[in-house]
């Protein structure tokens, strides 16, 4: 199963994970 | 066929003539300009569907023998037989096994104790200790909606409404989140009613900075005032419509269904971010930020496998599954989360919407519905939505 984020954001977002990173539900995923 | 004698090289003669003619009407309905006059009066929804198979027919055979298959019905046989009840003597081990197999942290089950799960079903779908996954606290933070592995992180390009699924490989936004003027949508009202927890909404609106709906119910314009820390707020710099308010407007709010154009701040982009759950994983879903959800889009479609390997190579996948498409807004503008479906988990759950139901059988030659849209503007009228917050349980993915 997958989820699909689509969202809109300042330009300034910036994701803090990158592709091929395990990552757990709570874990900052990106931040304006 | 000597020693058989004439009907044996009769029966090889038929079969084989009986082989190339099905293979030949296989392959011309599968190429376009095979499609008969009929097929040309059918919706975009049958035409995008064949469009991604004759995608998968040009680019592998393996593809196009495994749409072939009867994935939902073979999904929804995996779920009958992992919902029969295992008898107590052979939980303890078995759920091991699969733990062994599949990584799952058993550490971390609210429920430790592996008899009370009855049935594999259950156990797949075990809840965690609450403080088994802290929420990250920053208020302009977007959170990891649940547990897995980020396979693809981007910008959607505002012209061309494309998100990568892999590098070469894209898929549209509009097709997969569909718009609010595609052809064959069933819309429901949800029968969710929060009307007396509006205190609590209000407070909510405030803390988020989102503009509250005028008290009679109508939805005010989407216009999210944003407070620019210290400076003014955006609604004093009128924004400027940009190139992605038309494919917001597209994809979301029907101006003549739920309100207003949607208007956005100003300098924003859209993003995406693919998380794939693998089997061994915490398989509830969560909010990856406070946002008020406005319209749920179900598309029922098909159930291919979404490991790794097919969304590397599976073109339109993420618009050929079954998925559950959540669109609203949050204090920057809009937001979405879409759950998608794959072979051995079908049913998608949402815990704030009962009236959902996913990888059910659909009615032979049935029209396709290409959604069921359900709006939740009668949930909170001040607030035109649901109201959910960062870390919140939505849902989660079930076998089958």
């Amino acid at each position: 199963s997958t989820v699909v984020l689509c969202f809109e954001a300042p330009k300034s977002f910036k994701f803090k994970v990158k592709d091929g990173d395990k990552v757990k539900m709570g874990q900052e995923l990106g931040t304006v | 066929a000597h020693a058989g004698g004439p009907n044996s090289v009769m029966k090889w003669a038929v079969l084989t003539g009986v082989t190339i003619v099905l293979g030949t009407i296989i392959l011309r309905s599968q190429s376009p300009n095979g499609s008969s006059r009929a097929d040309e009066e059918e919706g975009d929804s049958a035409k995008l569907k064949r469009k991604p198979r004759v995608q998968i027919f040009n680019n592998d055979w393996i593809f196009f023998c495994y749409s072939t298959l009867p994935l939902n019905a073979i999904s929804r046989l995996w779920g009958q037989v992992n919902s029969l009840d295992l008898p107590v003597w052979m939980r303890p081990w078995g759920f091991k096994c699969y733990s062994y197999l599949f990584g799952v942290n058993l550490d971390e089950m609210e429920d430790p104790d592996l008899r009370h799960y009855s049935n594999l079903s259950e156990f797949f779908y075990r809840n965690i200790q609450p403080n088994a996954r802290p929420i990250y606290p920053g208020h302009n933070a977007i959170i990891c909606p649940s547990d897995g592995k980020v396979l693809q992180i981007g910008i959607i390009d505002s012209d061309s409404g494309e998100i990568e699924q892999v590098k070469g490989l894209t898929y549209s936004i509009r097709d997969f989140l569909g718009t609010h003027s595609q052809p064959s949508v069933s819309r429901s009202q949800s029968t969710v009613d929060l009307v007396p927890d509006e205190e609590k909404h209000k407070e909510f609106a405030r803390v988020n900075n989102f503009r509250l709906s005028d008290p009679s119910g109508n939805e005010s314009e989407h216009y999210i005032e944003v407070k620019n820390e210290g400076d003014k707020t955006v609604e004093e710099s009128k924004p400027t419509m940009s190139k992605t308010v038309g494919l917001l407007n597209e994809l979301s709010l029907n101006p003549d269904l739920y309100g207003k154009p949607y208007n956005e701040p100003k300098d924003t982009q859209l993003f995406f971010a693919v998380i794939y759950l693998a089997p061994g994983d915490y398989h509830h879903f969560h909010s990856p930020v406070n946002w008020v959800c406005k319209i749920r889009r179900h598309f029922p479609g098909d159930l291919f496998s979404v490991a790794p390997y097919f969304q590397r190579n599976f073109p339109n996948l993420f618009v050929l599954n079954e998925r559950v498409a959540l669109l609203g807004n949050w204090k920057h503008g809009f937001f979405s989360m879409t759950p998608v479906g794959a072979t051995n988990v079908g049913s998608i759950k949402l815990n704030f919407d009962k009236e959902l139901k996913t990888n059910v059988k659909r009615k032979r030659h049935s029209e396709p519905h290409a959604c069921y849209e359900a709006t939740y503007g009668n949930a909170s009228r001040i607030l035109g939505g649901m109201p959910l917050t960062k870390g919140e349980e939505l849902g989660g993915f079930m076998l089958g």
